[in-house]
């Protein structure tokens, strides 16, 4: 870093200083009087001189709260009886918040009260500083990294920035995104060991009300879904591939904990960025994306999905489409797109169908052979398409009006010369969009059953079910959507579903579905 | 029928593999989601006392960090300066206060122990503090247990309330033992 | 299949879990009534 010299033993010095500014009696309202007098001794130092001595003066500030807190924890695991893991903390964190408090009095009063950007750069270099500090930490200390220096720099930051006073809220939305950006760049697969106070900040009580809340227009959602894919993203190898480790465990369940909470308070948050999320959920995580594809506006009232003889598409909602804030077509190859449009529009090139299969096929892998992105965005194009088509021609989606169009070839086809890899992701990405009652949700019920009655092989009914069944049977809680289409499966005697062999293939399958259909009726 | 793991059969297969692999279950079948800590049907938003991903513990009331003006804020350096901790010049209102918003600390144990030096009680089972009413002794007294009307804190309305009791010994906690108290005053700016 | 990232990220989540983060490390210090978090009975109230 090539520090000029001294600089080191300066900034101890300021800091040392500072530290003591900050917890003595006289240093007046939020350390407001003790700061004026600290600034001038920063100016003293030189340290204000330029922009490279203020980064190098930072910088040094960080790595010696981090030494300080290495040292302590050191010393507690040498003598634990003397220093209790509460002492050990209250006396990291006596110089860490102070150093906070410096870093806040710094933005606050940098520039002039209007300006709010000389503020949000500073913030932003501090941030970009400490990250930079903490990724060199996690690579050199690599198992030995301790995350709680880092943890309490960023969550003391983060709740001082958002104090009532008018100089933060003025440059709210600024400190939002320098905080998600700073998280973004810390996401677990680029910082693992820091990923349990990763999910601790994201999941922070007023970073959540925040992002989710108080900020107009809805326009920290954006910025918290991309985070919670970064930590789906993470979990997905793990997940997929059943590897869970006791602490992978505590991260799942924790991932869980934090759905919960956006599921009871924020269900329109998921509603919009469920088909996001959902991409990057393995396939195999039921529960987690059940949970998701439960959630439904908080004024929609769910009419129960046992109602005998329930009319859905009378529902005042089924003509409504859901919002879907993820740009899902953004996986779709450019000539691919326009060649799916053509067959939409003209049933031309007829090579598409034969085609489709070798277009949605990445290897001879088994379990990696399909690009499931793009399934999962062309089977929400291909529907969101039809139903547009169907209202054009005046209609509304029902089990008659979806038949016999372009759209249908295209499902039909797949269901067909997709092999059972294919098929199954296929018909996940149709059960994904089983939600709360909007003409998503209604069409592709209607489909999946029109693909059952329709098919002309019993294997395709076995992997409807399955892909229906294994939704089912994981605990609570389970999509509205996914309960009325089951429910029309198993009652409506023209689906036949009781003669198929794979419903009395084994003891356990036909307890299994009477089970199943004893909690539907 | 399907033999692979894409059909009903896989899906049966992999449900037995839950049976005898617990990692599994979190997959196959999930989790009891009213297990996790978090009240789903309450009527209120959650987040506000949502204290961590990794605790099933909420918040207490003293944990969630509220803007007050710093005079407010206890410095470090009138720390010693304050009234140290001595319970047994508190109130019983107080002494409860100090039980119920310190789940899992220090103070709740302490709490405990001086309701226990009042004559209060702590039945395990029902999960309340229980005392004899002034004046009234047990109706029925054996050497294992005692009926009668006794008085038991009651929190949600945060009263005393007089009640009939079949009162046995052995439901009854005994002197709560402390760890060492001096953990109770230790302040961070005298260790700084 | 995990590739070398993946055991990589396992074995420092491994590692952190040892170090879980603390209640404590969200909260402003408390000067008067830090937390002192001990054992408590089961049968206390735990919320």
């Amino acid at each position: 870093y090539d520090d000029p010299p001294g600089l080191n033993e300066k900034t101890e010095y300021l800091l040392r200083e500072w530290v003591n500014i900050y917890h003595s009696p006289t240093s007046g309202r939020d350390s407001t009087r003790g700061f004026s007098t600290f600034v001038q001794q920063m100016h003293q130092q030189g340290i204000l001189r330029t922009d490279d001595l203020i980064t190098r003066f930072f910088r040094l500030c960080t790595e010696l709260c981090v030494d300080l807190t290495y040292r302590l924890l050191q010393e507690s695991n040498i003598s634990p009886s003397l220093l209790n893991p509460t002492l050990v903390r209250a006396k990291c964190f006596h110089t860490l918040d102070a150093f906070v408090r410096l870093i806040t009095l710094l933005v606050k009063h940098s520039g002039d009260a209007a300006n709010s950007v000389t503020k949000i750069n500073l913030l932003n270099k501090v941030l970009g500083i400490v990250v930079g500090v903490l990724q060199q930490d996690h690579d050199q200390r690599q198992t030995e990294f301790h995350q709680m220096p880092y943890h309490r720099i960023f969550i003391m930051l983060f709740y001082e920035l958002n104090a009532p006073e008018h100089v933060l809220e003025s440059i709210n939305f600024q400190t939002l995104t320098a905080f998600t950006n700073t998280y973004h760049i810390l996401r677990p697969t680029k910082v693992p060991g820091f990923s349990f106070a990763w999910l601790e900040l994201i999941s922070y009580r007023s970073f959540i009300s925040r992002m989710l809340l108080q900020t107009p227009q809805q326009k920290g959602w954006p910025m918290y879904a991309q985070l919670l894919i970064d930590l789906f993203k993470f979990l997905g190898p793990f997940l997929r591939n059943v590897e869970l480790t006791k602490p992978m465990q505590v991260l799942y369940r924790g991932t869980l904990r934090l759905l919960l909470v956006l599921l009871h308070d924020f269900p329109e948050f998921l509603c919009d960025y469920h088909y996001g999320f959902c991409d990057v959920i393995p396939a195999n995580c039921i529960q987690l994306r059940n949970l998701i594809l439960s959630a439904f506006p908080r004024n929609m009232r769910l009419p129960d999905p046992f109602t005998p003889n329930l009319k859905v598409d009378m529902l005042q909602e089924i003509n409504s489409a859901p919002r879907i804030l993820t740009n899902f077509v953004a996986v779709m190859p450019a000539n691919f797109r326009k060649d799916l449009d053509s067959y939409l529009k003209t049933r031309a090139p007829v090579t598409f169908l034969s085609d489709l299969r070798g277009n949605l096929q990445l290897s001879n892998e088994p379990g990696m052979k399909y690009n499931v992105a793009l399934i999962n965005s062309l089977v929400l194009y291909v529907g969101t398409q039809a139903i547009q088509y169907i209202y054009s021609k005046g209609g509304t989606p029902s089990m008659s009006t979806i038949t016999h169009s372009s759209h249908m070839d295209i499902f039909q086809n797949l269901s067909v010369d997709l092999d059972t890899e294919g098929r199954y992701l296929f018909l996940n990405a149709i059960a994904n969009q089983l939600r709360y009652p909007n003409s998503h949700t209604h069409y592709f019920s209607c489909t999946l059953l029109y693909l059952f009655a329709e098919a002309n092989q019993e294997a395709i009914q076995e992997q409807i079910t399955r892909v229906l069944l294994e939704r089912l049977i994981v605990n609570r809680p389970h999509p509205w959507g996914l309960l009325i289409t089951f429910i029309e499966l198993i009652k409506n005697p023209n689906f036949k579903f009781w003669n198929h062999e794979f419903v009395h293939c084994a003891p356990e399958i036909s307890k299994l579905f009477e089970s199943v259909a004893r909690s539907c009726m | 029928m399907l033999m692979d793991q894409y059909g009903v059969v896989g899906l049966l297969a992999f449900i037995k593999a839950a049976e005898t692999d617990p990692t599994l279950v979190h997959l196959a079948l999930g989790n009891d989601l009213t297990t996790l800590g978090l009240n789903l049907n309450s009527p209120d938003n959650l987040y506000h006392k949502f204290q961590s991903p990794f605790s099933k513990q909420p918040c207490r009331p003293q944990d969630i960090d509220f803007f007050v003006p710093s005079e407010y804020l206890t410095n470090a350096h009138i720390r010693d300066k304050l009234a140290p901790i001595k319970l047994n010049r508190y109130g019983e209102d107080l002494l409860f206060y100090v039980y119920y918003t310190n789940p899992g600390d220090v103070l709740q144990l302490a709490a405990a122990a001086e309701l226990y030096n009042r004559d209060w009680r702590y039945h395990k089972e029902e999960r309340i503090w229980i005392t004899r009413a002034p004046g009234i002794d047990p109706r029925v007294k054996s050497n294992t247990y005692e009926q009668g009307t006794y008085y038991y804190f009651d929190c949600q309305n945060w009263r005393k309330v007089a009640k009939e009791f079949h009162l046995e010994y052995d439901k009854l906690e005994e002197r709560p033992n402390l760890p060492n108290l001096m953990s109770l005053h230790f302040n961070p700016a005298q260790h700084a | 299949p995990l590739n070398k990232d993946n055991m990589y990220q396992q074995a420092m989540l491994e590692a952190s879990w040892r170090h879980m983060p603390h209640p404590s490390d969200s909260e402003r210090l408390r000067h008067y009534l830090p937390r002192n978090p001990c054992p408590t009975p089961a049968y206390y109230h735990q919320t």
